[in-house]
């Protein structure tokens, strides 16, 4: 995938049944952001895999002031790869 | 710093803790 300059983990073990899974952001590159990124860390949230789209949880980290708005997009598209590639992950498992 | 929570209005927890310096870019 494009380097977002975002990175989204998983925070922890995909037991590959529960849908909600913790997953970890961080700014890599900050220089990828068009907004001014101040050092927030890490942040660790709850993500639903088959009720929630990213860019919800996107919006609500510009809303608690991790990002300004103008990145909005760039995160979004980071946790989409990241939950298109858990889901992509748990399909092969299932269907192998 | 320490870990800090900050709970959005819609409900969902963040929990902002500092990056291990093994995760930052180096590769």
């Amino acid at each position: 995938a494009e380097d977002t300059g975002v990175r989204v983990e998983l925070a922890e073990e995909d037991d590959g049944t529960k849908s909600p899974i913790a997953l970890r952001l961080w700014v890599e590159d900050a220089k990828k952001l068009k907004g001014k990124y101040k050092d927030s860390g890490a942040i660790e949230f709850t993500f639903d895999l088959e009720t929630e789209v990213s860019e919800t949880v996107a919006q609500e980290m510009v809303d608690s002031g991790f990002f300004l708005d103008s990145d909005v997009k760039v995160i979004s598209k980071s946790i989409r790869d990241r939950v298109a590639l858990i889901k992509w992950r748990r399909q092969r498992i299932v269907s192998g | 710093y320490s870990a800090a929570l900050v709970v959005h209005s819609a409900g969902r927890r963040f929990i902002v803790s500092p990056v291990p310096e093994s995760r930052l870019k180096d590769q």
